[in-house]
């Protein structure tokens, strides 16, 4: 389930839009145990001026990025807008058995987006 | 159901599975303490998301807090070696049985760096005894080997807990594919022997290919 995608990076500034991944559609439902699915969340939104600076209490922006949405708003051809990436992400821990009838608990990085930003 | 196709398996190889899982074995319930383990980091990652990360702190990404040892993998590896066990008669001291346990290890890649194996014994039918009981534990063979284990058990009442890690291998050396072990229990003073009901081992290894450093704190 998805937050509908915004027409390219047109619409809205960068930000995290809702991705929720469910186990069940994936069809991994019978041996995974827990959780049913996460929140992985995706970004997207535009990265001009001013979006490519940080939203208050966001990760910092990076001076490069402001400085490709500072070239862009002078000349448009010169330079592209910077990405609309991910900028802090969280780990999840899943439960599930194995082909070895083990019961295993793994924990992963970087798989849940909290917060975008423009690089 | 997404059919099988590159993106699954896209995914399965980022999760470090080399394959998807067949169906759940249907009578193995879920152990508590995997539940618990779970819950506590479920628990852990939910307070750390985005809204209530207090500035600076960060989930120790390649720990398992509920065991206080390194790791990012816990597995509860069941006995194999339980549905060969003929039934017991209880016996006397003396005369008590031996037992043989086989644990399935081949499920860990060399990559992964044991730093915890915690043996996990229940026992039944035993009465309390004065002085308790001592539990060994040798490699299992056609040829008894050294002990490589002696545990002193004052009940039975819990579960019996032994760490194999540095006593069954090397604690810098690879996990083994198989393991087996020959287990007793012999009460101190004279008494009925206890009779095993469940062994299981919970493993825990770091995979570092799948632990970052810690990200980089806030400025």
């Amino acid at each position: 389930e998805a937050e509908p995608a915004v027409g390219g990076s047109s619409g809205g500034a960068c930000r995290a839009r809702r991705l929720y991944v469910s186990f069940r559609e994936v069809g991994w439902h019978r041996w995974v145990i827990a959780p049913r699915g996460f929140l992985a969340n995706y970004c997207q939104g535009k990265c001009a001026l001013p979006a490519a600076m940080s939203e208050p209490g966001g990760a910092p922006a990076l001076n490069h990025a402001v400085l490709r949405a500072l070239m862009h708003a002078a000349a448009p051809g010169a330079a592209g807008l910077p990405c609309c990436v991910p900028a802090r992400l969280s780990p999840i821990s899943v439960l599930f058995f194995d082909n070895s009838d083990n019961v295993v608990l793994r924990h992963y990085e970087d798989m849940v987006v909290d917060e975008c930003g423009c690089r | 159901p997404v059919p099988p196709g590159p993106a699954a398996a896209a995914l399965l190889q980022a999760l470090g599975l080399p394959d998807a899982p067949r169906d759940a074995p249907t009578s193995r319930p879920v152990p508590p303490v995997m539940w618990r383990l779970f819950r506590r980091r479920d628990h852990q990652e939910a307070r750390a998301g985005p809204r209530r990360t207090p500035p600076g702190a960060n989930l120790r990404p390649c720990h398992v807090e509920g065991l206080g040892v390194p790791g990012n993998i816990v597995r509860h590896v069941p006995d194999r070696g339980a549905a060969a066990r003929p039934p017991e008669p209880s016996s006397a001291a003396g005369q008590c049985p031996e037992w043989t346990v086989v644990f399935d290890l081949s499920a860990v890649e060399p990559a992964e760096r044991p730093s915890q194996a915690r043996l996990e014994l229940r026992f039944a039918a035993a009465e309390a005894t004065a002085g308790g009981w001592e539990l060994s534990v040798a490699p299992a063979g056609a040829s008894p080997g050294p002990v490589l284990l002696r545990q002193a058990v004052p009940t039975l009442g819990t579960p019996v807990r032994a760490e194999l890690l540095g006593a069954a291998w090397a604690r810098n050396a690879s996990t083994p594919r198989s393991l087996r072990l020959t287990l007793a229990l012999r009460p101190r003073a004279p008494a009925y022997c206890a009779r095993l009901s469940e062994a299981s081992l919970l493993l825990v290894t770091l995979d570092p290919r799948l632990c970052h450093p810690l990200t980089r704190p806030r400025r």
